[in-house]
């Protein structure tokens, strides 16, 4: 649906913006690489069924693209010159080893069938995106204020968020026995988090 | 609907 499409298109476009700041800028400041990093790790574990789920072209084809920007991201962050000596370690400080350790054991007591790996991965991700973007804005409030494409970009993750869970209603009105308690709550507690940040964004940009 | 089915989102 359209909604969806919306969420997918505001979260492609999300890791374009980010990809255009730290090229155009050849600055990484103010990017949280532990989010970066969670990123990958949501996306590996989530889509390791693109070897055996063939549900659409579109989903088979996202699936690829959302790990190679993800991975692009951190390598450009790592490894690109001059962009790896821009990296603020000591502002990047978010104590990330306790959100990872809380979505393994919830991922492997909460999930769609105990008996499978895949469903435990599966789950996992879905907790760990709801969480991972919690470096990056501890990042922003830590720095005071984000730069302008910096703040786009985040803006880009809460929007993608937003559309998702209008289209989680929309489909339980309109698909017979459409249901997803982890999905839902995940997104719920994702949306969340970015509320203080929304806030933030519009009054900032009413100002200018 | 079986866990396989349900994940059409990314």
């Amino acid at each position: 649906n359209a909604i969806r499409l919306a969420g997918d298109m505001s979260h492609m476009a999300s890791f374009f913006v980010l990809l255009f700041k730290i090229n155009k800028s050849k600055s990484v400041a103010g990017i949280s690489l532990k989010t970066q990093e969670l990123y990958v790790l949501v996306f590996c574990t989530r889509y390791v069924d693109i070897f055996w789920n063939h549900l659409s072209l579109y989903n088979s084809l996202m699936k690829v693209i959302f790990i190679a920007l993800s991975v692009m991201i951190v390598y450009v962050m790592r490894r690109g010159v001059p962009q790896r000596s821009t990296y603020n370690p000591e502002l990047d400080s978010f104590p990330h080893h306790w959100l990872v350790l809380p979505c393994v054991l919830l991922g492997v007591a909460i999930n769609q069938d105990p008996t499978s790996p895949f469903e435990m991965a599966w789950a996992f991700s879905i907790y760990l995106e709801a969480v991972a973007i919690m470096p990056q804005l501890h990042m922003v409030q830590k720095h005071g204020e984000a730069e302008n494409l910096t703040s786009h970009y985040i803006f880009l993750l809460g929007l993608y968020r937003v559309f998702y869970l209008v289209n989680w209603v929309y489909r339980y009105m309109t698909e017979d026995g459409y249901w997803q308690a982890i999905v839902w709550v995940s997104g719920a507690v994702q949306a969340v988090l970015y509320l203080d940040f929304f806030y933030n964004y519009v009054k900032s940009k009413q100002k200018d | 609907k079986n866990a396989a089915e349900k994940k059409d989102e990314l």
